[in-house]
């Protein structure tokens, strides 16, 4: 009798055994295939303005690369497919978040005023809009040392493989990409272009280069490989900077090689401003990322849901609240000063990141669309149409 | 000016947003590298006079540098000071929720619109439920210095014949340039989308 409990008794809990490991199966299997849609990644992704230097920087990350390894070794790449919006003559800011510590850090290594330059610069503007064209308006190029000092704090291969795609793109069969060639050809620049020291480059004679043909680019393919082999100090302490300064001179820029040497990218914490479920991190002063901070803080107090703009009275209401936040919000632009430089500005973007000055701007803001200039702050601006 | 938005395996992100300023930038270029070089020392045009404009302070500010009042004038360099770095609008950015296992990275490029174009996407998408793609290829509106609405084109005329209503001033803009890059993680799938204004493809696994 005791024997035959016994086997009942192992039997029931051999069955439930068993409809508890099923159970759990269904529940891991249904995760893993969650149904996140035809145009969702399981692991990782990249997102540049090219579909090549997407791929490049994919190619990074299945290479064990961190994300900051894709992210140099994309924005290599985009420096020759878009060559009209970036590249190592520039600048760069991180916004870096580590998974493992939680931290969120900014790398800044934006342009900055060369030693030398012109003390009446700024009595130029009006003459050098919308283009600035002209070697007055060089910056201390940041590029290539933001990228050594993002990589040097959180690479994980080694710095040449970064640039190694890029490399071999220039060095292959590469062709004038598309955007780059609407660039060449629109009529609003082309003037310009054709009278500046790219023509060299970009032009056969006074026409562009054609679309999707050759475009030969050996000496930045040799630059790529110099950074690669030797670092960005090539660029800044190096040949590479000596070579750029005497290009830059013989334009009438005042660029020097001390100015290379001296730059520096800064290492800071993020603006953190919390928005309900989400906490937003971005880069503070003399990026924008306290203004962006300080509209999304505002509008975060209007409630908008799909709901506002099912109809549409909704959703002209919801662009009105918009468009008047944006009003507020350029009347503040005038405190992105950079601090680093100006003492006295470090503190005045903070009422940007508070409650206090939100609340305020959503007190000021009702149903009318034509209030005066002076409401908003906006009386005595003029075009900040900084990049 | 270009943005690069990038989400790793263990969850850590990077958004990066680089420029030479102006398409081209200084139009200066040095043969002998292979440099476009930038002419980001333009923005130093648009850096303001500190206190020039002050919205109404809220009362308990006590003004001066660290609240919302002015810095006196005369505290304010005209020329550019060696080793300044010019005002920005570039937001590379990460918002993380905690709560709901989700990353938004995001930034974008297109001078004075990235902002605009920045917000709107983070609107569509976080608040009115959109889906990443269709977040960033809504078409923004901006508002200019002067307070004038500009629309995108294929903007919606119903709002924008609602917004004259309101009483908006609108102009136009002949170049739209905003392009947004962003990557979103939402428990265990990763959207990536490129900016279809600049013929941009995500790539991912």
């Amino acid at each position: 009798m005791a024997c035959g409990r016994r086997a009942t008794l192992s039997l029931v809990l051999l069955g439930l055994a068993l409809t508890l490991a099923i159970v759990v199966l269904a529940v891991v299997l249904s995760r893993r295939h969650t149904p996140c849609g035809p145009n969702a990644f399981f692991r990782a992704a990249v997102a540049a303005d090219s579909k090549v230097c997407s791929g490049i920087g994919r190619a990074i990350l299945e290479q064990q690369g961190s994300p900051v390894d894709a992210t140099i070794a994309a924005l290599v790449c985009t420096g020759v497919i878009n060559p009209q919006s970036m590249g190592l003559g520039g600048g760069v800011i991180f916004t870096i978040y580590n998974a493992t510590t939680g931290k969120v850090e900014i790398i800044n290594a934006r342009e900055s005023v060369p030693a030398n330059s012109d003390p009446d610069l700024l009595t130029q503007c009006d003459r050098a809009m919308p283009l600035g064209k002209g070697s007055q308006w060089i910056g201390v190029p940041g590029e290539l040392r933001g990228y050594a000092e993002a990589h040097r704090r959180h690479g994980r291969l080694p710095w040449a493989q970064l640039f190694q795609p890029t490399i071999e793109l220039l060095r292959g069969d590469f062709h004038l990409p598309s955007i780059l060639s609407q660039f060449l050809n629109s009529s609003f620049l082309r003037p310009s272009l054709t009278t500046s020291s790219l023509r060299q480059l970009f032009f056969n004679g006074t026409e562009p280069l054609q679309p999707q043909g050759p475009f030969p680019w050996p000496a930045l393919a040799a630059t790529l490989e110099t950074v690669a082999a030797e670092g960005a100090e090539a660029f800044y302490k190096g040949r590479l900077g000596r070579m750029l300064v005497e290009d830059v001179a013989k334009e009438g820029g005042r660029l020097t090689m001390k100015d290379l040497g001296d730059f520096h990218p800064e290492v800071l914490d993020a603006l953190e401003m919390s928005l309900g479920d989400y906490t937003l991190y971005s880069p503070p002063p003399p990026a924008g990322g306290a203004i962006l901070s300080f509209i999304l803080n505002v509008l975060r107090g209007f409630n908008f849901s799909a709901d506002s703009v099912a109809s549409p009275e909704g959703s002209v209401d919801m662009y009105h609240h918009l468009v008047e936040t944006f009003k507020f919000a350029w009347g503040q632009k005038w405190r992105l000063w950079d601090p680093r430089s100006h003492r006295n500005m470090q503190n005045v973007s903070l009422p940007l990141l508070g409650e206090e000055l939100a609340r305020h701007t959503r007190q000021q803001i009702d149903g009318s669309g034509d209030h005066r200039l002076s409401h908003y702050s906006l009386e005595r601006t003029w075009d900040h149409r900084m990049g | 000016t270009s943005h690069v938005s990038v989400l790793g395996e263990d969850g850590s992100a990077v958004s990066a947003t680089s420029t030479i300023n102006t398409p081209f930038g200084a139009m200066v270029y040095s043969p002998r590298t292979g440099i476009l070089l930038n002419n980001e020392l333009l923005d130093l045009c648009w850096r303001r006079p500190p206190g020039s404009s002050i919205t109404p302070a809220p009362a308990t500010d006590g003004g001066g540098p660290g609240g919302c009042g002015a810095v006196p004038d005369t505290t304010y360099p005209r020329v550019p000071v060696p080793g300044e770095r010019p005002p920005s609008s570039m937001v590379p950015s990460i918002l993380i929720s905690a709560a709901r296992g989700s990353k938004l990275v995001i930034g974008g490029a297109g001078g004075e619109l990235i902002i605009s174009a920045v917000v709107q996407a983070v609107m569509n998408k976080l608040w009115l439920g959109l889906d990443l793609s269709e977040a960033i290829a809504a078409p923004i509106l901006h508002v200019g210095s002067q307070g004038r609405v500009e629309f995108e084109p294929s903007f919606s005329q119903e709002v924008q014949n609602g917004l004259r209503e309101r009483g908006h001033s609108q102009s136009q803009r002949p170049f739209f340039l905003n392009v947004v890059q962003a990557v979103a993680q939402e428990g265990t799938c990763v959207y990536a989308v490129s900016d279809s204004r600049k013929g941009g493809e995500a790539a991912g696994y």
